[in-house]
């Protein structure tokens, strides 16, 4: 375990916990006997969170810790498993079940058919993959997968008006922590002899770049302290 | 060594 590991799977479990944040806030507001005015809003406007972009890291969290009962590795590694696993599946559950949470989905606006995602995800991890067994090629689709997983939300981002900072801070965060593994595996391919995971740092630099216009966005919005819109 | 590879990061 090195810093920029650590730092990265903080800042992962911190993007899980402002996104059950926003749930909780949804949840509470409406509960309320008074429609106060965030809550008025909030429940007006859309969430803002991709059902889509959501499910597919529920898959990808399932896929790629098969191993949670056969391999064990730490405490800590096997913990954050469960958390990630819990919330990514909770997270669903709230956005499709809940009476109040799913009233502030929009699934006019969420229309990205992630099926086609899928799909080449596991036809490549098929194709390209450390070793052909069952749980590697699985793991293998949950990298690819992940690279790709948050374009429902990115494209969702620029179809709703306004970004509330929530969700701005969600897929800041997300987009970040993908970003301090990016240092970590150059961390870890310096230090550790026989570190090599080509399809692991690919994917990861593919998925840190698909964040690139959002983080551009996302600090001019931070510097010139106006509300974070992305171009359509 | 026939090395399982254990993948080791979340």
């Amino acid at each position: 375990m090195n810093i920029f590991r650590l730092a990265g799977d903080m800042t992962h479990l911190m993007s899980v916990l402002v996104l059950l944040l926003k749930i909780h806030t949804i949840k509470s507001c409406a509960g309320k006997s008074y429609p106060c005015s965030l809550c008025f809003i909030l429940l007006e406007s859309s969430s803002g969170i991709s059902l889509k972009t959501q499910e597919l890291y529920a898959l990808v969290f399932a896929t790629r810790y098969l191993d949670i009962f056969t391999d064990f590795i730490s405490v800590y590694n096997t913990i954050m498993k469960l958390i990630f696993l819990g919330s990514s599946f909770s997270i669903v559950w709230y956005i499709r079940r809940h009476k109040i949470v799913r009233r502030s989905y929009d699934k006019d606006q969420d229309t990205f058919r992630h099926f086609f995602l899928v799909l080449p995800c596991l036809l490549l991890a098929l194709i390209i993959n450390e070793k052909f067994t069952f749980k590697e090629v699985l793991w293998t689709f949950s990298l690819y997968l992940e690279a790709v997983a948050i374009l429902p939300q990115l494209i969702l981002l620029q179809r709703t008006r306004n970004i509330d900072n929530l969700t701005g801070q969600y897929v800041f965060l997300l987009g970040a922590y993908r970003a301090l593994y990016i240092l970590n595996w150059i961390y870890r391919y310096f230090t550790e002899p026989h570190y090599v995971h080509w399809i692991t740092w690919i994917s990861g630099l593919v998925q840190t770049l698909l964040y690139a216009d959002f983080f551009y966005y996302y600090f001019s919005s931070l510097k010139n302290n106006v509300k974070l819109k992305l171009p359509a | 060594p026939l090395t399982v590879e254990v993948h080791d990061e979340l």
